[in-house]
């Protein structure tokens, strides 16, 4: 699975 | 982190405080909709995949843990626990009119094709729907427990503070997503006529009823 963006927001 | 999304999450915790609450007390999961707590569940399953491989903070480590486990925890109690109190005759809305075009459009637009961004993004949009079951079955049976609408107004202030947190970090940090931006505006508007009569009524101590 890639990694997304980090996404910081829940 | 800002106070807009701090104060979103901690609304959003105790949305989910309110309802375990409302269910385990009064030992009956009435007027709570089964599939929309269902799509809630969902939600967090295929938004917090990442939980393994992006540690961002223990915060967020800790509360994506909290909302996978109480989901899961509220379905246990509704379909298991107490199901015997699980309304179904009101709970009709079908979530295949839901579910399934929102896969669609998280498969047409979407930040990057890769699986699990298309999987926040079908989690985004689905969080934008998710509620519509239950609202549904309120206007249906004409009401809803005091408890059940204190967990719907704090369930849908939440999304209405990240738009906040969202508008903070667009000035502040450069910050802007629109694919998140534009569900949660849709969320937050569809409980606009909720808002309305929790305010009006339930404010003024009465019981939340919708007009006949």
């Amino acid at each position: 699975i890639g990694l997304g963006k980090k996404k910081d927001e829940l | 982190m800002n106070v807009f999304r701090l104060t979103g999450d901690i609304a959003h915790l105790l949305a989910i405080i309110l309802l375990l609450m409302k269910i385990w007390k009064t030992r009956s999961c009435a007027g709570v909709s089964g599939k929309s707590q269902m799509m809630f569940a969902l939600v967090f399953t295929t938004r917090y995949l990442d939980l393994i491989t992006n540690f961002i903070s223990l915060y967020n480590t800790t509360m994506k843990m909290i909302f996978i486990a109480s989901s899961y925890g509220t379905l246990y109690l509704m379909f298991l626990k107490f199901r015997a109190t699980y309304d179904s005759n009101h709970d009709t809305f079908r979530m295949e009119f839901l579910v399934v075009p929102v896969a669609g459009l998280s498969f047409l637009v979407n930040h990057d094709f890769s699986p699990l961004e298309i999987l926040w993004t079908f989690s985004i949009y689905l969080e934008s729907v998710a509620i519509l079951p239950q609202l549904f079955m309120i206007s249906k049976t004409g009401e809803a427990e005091t408890i059940t609408s204190h967990y719907l107004f704090a369930l849908g202030s939440y999304r209405a503070l990240y738009i906040l947190n969202w508008v903070y970090r667009f000035y502040f940090e450069g910050f802007f997503d629109l694919i998140a931006v534009v569900a949660g505006c849709v969320q937050t508007v569809l409980y606009c006529d909720f808002f309305y009569l929790y305010i009006t009524k339930v404010w003024k101590g009465k019981k939340l009823t919708l007009p006949a």
